[in-house]
């Protein structure tokens, strides 16, 4: 472990307790993506099968439990607790086009063609992928609250910083994953336009109106 | 490159 990765580790906690606290607080899901947060549900469930399987450490496991957990819940709040609020007329990117691709490329491109190892590759790559219908929503609404702007600045963060976390390892443990290394960049890609707006608008107590 | 399973990264 390292700063990178625990700082990066924290800012997903954070991500996804200020998602949680919007939800339950404003008793709305009202420019959240219920796609994105599907795709990250799958994403948690399909890489941490080996929570029953091996034991890490209490830090990992606990992390693992609770982000499988928190991700169920979010997906409940948005399409049962809170359904009247959710806005799926501005939530129509197809994810399709995304898990096809993706599960094709994790079934040729891994690191070992066993099936743990495989959705494991798969979860990376949907990952990186994973919050584009949530960008697109916003993109769509051509706004979004400042709360869901720190939501999706924090998650950035996260993999950003895994992204120093994988130098960090790369020079003092010898450590190398090309798969996560180039999926993490991708991933991260995809916020700069976001992180942009951010650090230019949300941080002077705008809010973030993308040209619709 | 060892990336072996378990993976200790989140």
């Amino acid at each position: 472990m390292n700063i990178f990765r625990l700082v990066g580790d924290m800012s997903h906690l954070l991500a996804i307790i200020i998602l949680l606290m919007k939800m339950w607080k404003s008793r709305s899901v009202a420019g959240i993506s219920g796609k994105s947060q599907i795709l990250f549900a799958i994403v948690f469930t399909t890489r941490y099968l080996d929570l029953f399987t091996s034991f890490v450490s209490i830090y990992n496991t606990s992390m693992k439990v609770f982000f499988i957990g928190t991700s169920y819940v979010t997906v409940y709040f948005i399409y049962q607790h809170f359904k009247p609020t959710y806005d799926s007329n501005h939530d129509t990117f197809r994810v399709e086009f995304l898990i096809v691709p993706v599960g094709g490329l994790a079934f040729l491109v891994n690191h070992e063609f066993s099936l743990l190892e495989i959705l494991w590759t798969f979860s990376i790559y949907l990952e990186s992928v994973a919050i584009l219908p949530q960008l697109f929503m916003v993109s769509k609404t051509g706004e979004a609250e400042s709360i869901t702007s720190h939501y999706l600045f924090a998650l950035g963060s996260y993999r950003a910083l895994y992204l120093l976390n994988w130098i960090y390892r790369y020079y003092f443990e010898g450590f190398f994953d090309l798969i996560a290394v180039v999926a993490g960049c991708v991933q991260t890609i995809l916020y700069c336009d976001f992180f942009y707006l951010y650090i230019t608008k949300v941080l002077k107590g705008k809010k973030i109106s993308l040209p619709a | 490159c060892n990336h072996s399973l378990p993976k200790d990264e989140l």
